[in-house]
């Protein structure tokens, strides 16, 4: 019998002046995650499950960027993606392209499970979704008022926000655009550098 | 993005990511994170998410290649975590949570943070930021 071990994160990439109470709240997220995991291994739950637990539970708090508190589209809209892979046959599953299913990992893991397939994208995804039978929600569910802040910031700063997840009241936050003439490469009509981070 | 590696006590490894992208992305873009070989990656050796600048994720397939490294390499999973941070991303920044079939946990990150937090069997437990 070998010794279980787990890891979660909620993103790189985090803003130096982060204030310390969002500190606190991100490491209350992340302890509260980890004891979750360690309930469930201590169950003797297999690991697939424990991962789809632990994800499920991050997605649901809109703390971090995925599910409720997904970072938002140019349009306003969210469409969120997750993959699950399992080690011993490499089982996976992955879905992108989502903007109605609640917790995206599960629906990975049911392309893993209940499907001939690895990965299911946009209208394909959302249809097996609802044959599935996965629980769907509207797409403003994921949308929280701090990251319709951030969007507006990033659109009047025309460019792709650093992801600095738990954003300070002030919205202080940084954008490459004072970068952007820095390389003529370009992708998508934007200056690369604006994409460097997540 | 989020994301959970977990050896259970079989040493069975497996590895989870979910994430909604860029903010003010085009609608159609897709990241690292349902890449499989990208930002997640699980084998009989080892359990990887990954996390950060998706494009350089997506160029190093970074999460297989710390399964890579510890298959051809014979490199631990500290070693491998911290050789593909260094020598295979590329001038991108990102971070990575990773566990292996022999119950060792082990991150890695170029970024100036990450959350983060990981347990052992054996009483192990850290939660960090930076």
């Amino acid at each position: 019998m070998g010794k279980w071990a787990i890891a979660v994160h909620g993103g790189a990439g985090v803003d130096p002046n982060l204030p310390v109470q969002r500190q606190e709240a991100a490491k209350q997220l992340l302890t509260r995650c980890l004891n979750l995991g360690i309930s469930a291994l201590r169950s003797n739950c297999p690991s697939i499950d424990v991962v789809e637990l632990v994800v499920r539970e991050l997605e649901t708090d809109p703390l971090f960027n995925s599910g409720r508190g997904s970072a938002l589209t140019e349009n306003g809209t969210v469409e969120m993606e997750a993959s699950i892979m399992d080690g011993p046959k490499r089982r996976c599953g992955a879905v992108s392209g989502l903007t109605t299913v609640k917790n995206p990992i599960s629906l990975a893991r049911l392309v893993m499970e209940k499907s001939p397939h690895s990965y299911l994208a946009f209208s394909g995804a959302e249809e097996f979704a609802r044959q599935q039978g996965v629980e769907l929600v509207d797409n403003e569910y994921f949308i929280t008022e701090e990251n319709l802040g951030m969007l507006k910031l990033a659109k009047e700063a025309n460019s792709i926000l650093f992801d600095y997840r738990i954003p300070n009241g002030g919205f202080e936050t940084c954008s490459a655009g004072a970068a952007a003439t820095d390389s003529p490469l370009q992708m998508n009509g934007l200056p690369i550098s604006l994409y460097a981070p997540e | 993005t989020v994301g959970c590696v977990v050896v259970d006590q079989e040493g069975r490894c497996a590895a989870a990511t979910s994430t909604g992208g860029l903010m003010n992305k085009r609608t159609g873009r897709i990241g690292d994170s349902p890449l499989i070989g990208a930002g997640t990656y699980a084998s009989n050796l080892c359990g990887v998410s990954c996390t950060g600048e998706g494009e350089a994720i997506i160029r190093a397939t970074l999460a297989r290649d710390v399964a890579a490294v510890m298959e051809y390499k014979g490199l631990c999973l500290q070693e491998a975590v911290d050789f593909v941070i260094k020598e295979r991303l590329d001038e991108g920044q990102a971070g990575l949570i990773a566990v292996s079939k022999n119950g060792e946990v082990a991150c890695g990150f170029n970024a100036n943070g990450m959350f983060r937090g990981c347990a052992t069997e054996d009483g192990f437990m850290e939660v960090g930021i930076w």
